[in-house]
């Protein structure tokens, strides 16, 4: 279970301040499939990088499932980022140096899996994003929408259990769009929670609640009748 | 007017080739509005930096305006790509260490602009993408539709004959994108080219010819009633 309470995230920059979240109160349960959406610049990534234990909020609390984050000294932290959570970043965040399928490895490596057992998950993820011949190539020799792809795979080898997809579709047509929905669909149908930042209508009606944020608060959180 | 005939592309990796495209024949007039569609890894943006000038073909011809682009030495090919394109880049590319001002100063610096003219224009481009609130943030200070923005302010700020706008809406909300696709248009009723690759059909339907590419060829064709 996610749940904040007044969380809020402000940057000062010099002589001002911008206020990225001004108290959000959100609860999410587990196996919950919730979209976030709203303006560029409205704080949904600054949202989801709190939820993702991959920031710390100015104000406010964070409990994950049941425990207050900042209470959680940082070898438990990186425990619960490599194995609870899958985080597929807007930015794609890849290696440069590194390959497919090498960046689909990470966090299997991280995790101490076996070299044989992380190759075969890493080859097993990247043929699920229809990636697997383009596995040695480095991201600079693929395209935008293939980066973003093995940032899902990566995001999904772990089969996490909370799934933090920050604008996952951005870069992909309609036909591959559609199909790694189908895999966050599965992941979903397993018992797992996920969180997609989406601005295309068509990938939110995938979710069963739509949350809106709008100026660094929660302006709209309704049910989604999935069409 | 833009010509291509035959036009290739192919990526030599060790022991295998990569043919991103593969005999492109396009023929685009001065003053047209294209969109150019395709599957993710279809060879879009490889087209792009073809007609971009950041890119040479490894077989076909490439005329810009009657010249073959191929017999252009670097400082015309170096003035062309400053003075008449305009590029949007599907990952933005900002210097990391620049404002989000003199991330979009930067054409006119090159192209030899006075410090005054060229920080009151740059400031006019960040106010027409609704970010002179943001002028003095870095990119890793501001959201990634915020850098998308800088980098469409950075491409129209040169009032350019040819843009060339890659996936330029992607990490836009429906709104926001509304206000750049005004722009083009703007752009374009002053009798300017422009050519947008996007996966979005509410995007590509502002131009009035759909060119879609697929495995390196052009699949399709058509003029587009704009509705
Ligand atoms: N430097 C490179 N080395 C090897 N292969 C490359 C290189 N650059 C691109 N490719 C390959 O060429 C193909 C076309 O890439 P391109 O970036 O043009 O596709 P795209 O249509 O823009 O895709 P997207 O919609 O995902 O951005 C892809 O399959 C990609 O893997
Ligand atoms: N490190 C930072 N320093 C200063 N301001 C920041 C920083 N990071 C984010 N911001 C600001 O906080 C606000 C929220 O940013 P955030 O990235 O969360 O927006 P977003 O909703 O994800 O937007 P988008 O849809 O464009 O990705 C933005 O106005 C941005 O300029
Ligand atoms: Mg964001
Ligand atoms: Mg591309």
């Amino acid at each position: 279970v996610i749940r904040t309470e007044g969380l809020t995230r402000s940057f000062s920059m010099g002589t001002t301040t911008v206020q990225a979240l001004r108290g959000i109160d959100l609860t999410i349960q587990r196996g919950e499939y919730v979209a976030i959406m709203g303006p560029s610049g409205s704080g949904k990534s600054t949202l989801m990088n709190l939820i993702g234990c991959l920031d710390t909020p100015t104000e406010g609390e964070y409990h994950l499932n049941g425990t207050a984050v900042a209470q959680l000294a940082e070898h438990e932290l990186a425990r619960i980022r490599n194995k609870e959570i899958g985080f597929v970043f807007q930015s794609f965040n890849l290696l440069a140096r590194a390959t497919a399928l090498r960046n689909v490895e990470l966090p299997l490596i991280y995790g101490g899996v076996a070299p044989r057992e992380r190759r075969e998950r890493a080859a097993e993820a990247l043929r699920e994003v229809d990636l697997i011949d383009r596995m040695d190539h480095r991201p600079n020799e693929l395209s935008g929408g293939q980066r973003q792809r093995v940032s899902i795979a990566r995001a999904l080898v772990t089969k996490p259990a909370l799934l933090l997809a920050d604008e996952p579709t951005g870069n992909l047509d309609s036909k591959t769009s559609y199909e790694i929905m189908g895999l966050f669909q599965r992941l979903h149908e397993a018992g797992n929670t996920i969180i997609v930042v989406t601005h295309e209508r068509e990938i939110a009606d995938h979710a069963r609640r739509i949350v809106t944020i709008r100026d660094g608060l929660v302006a709209n959180d309704e049910r989604n009748i999935v069409p």
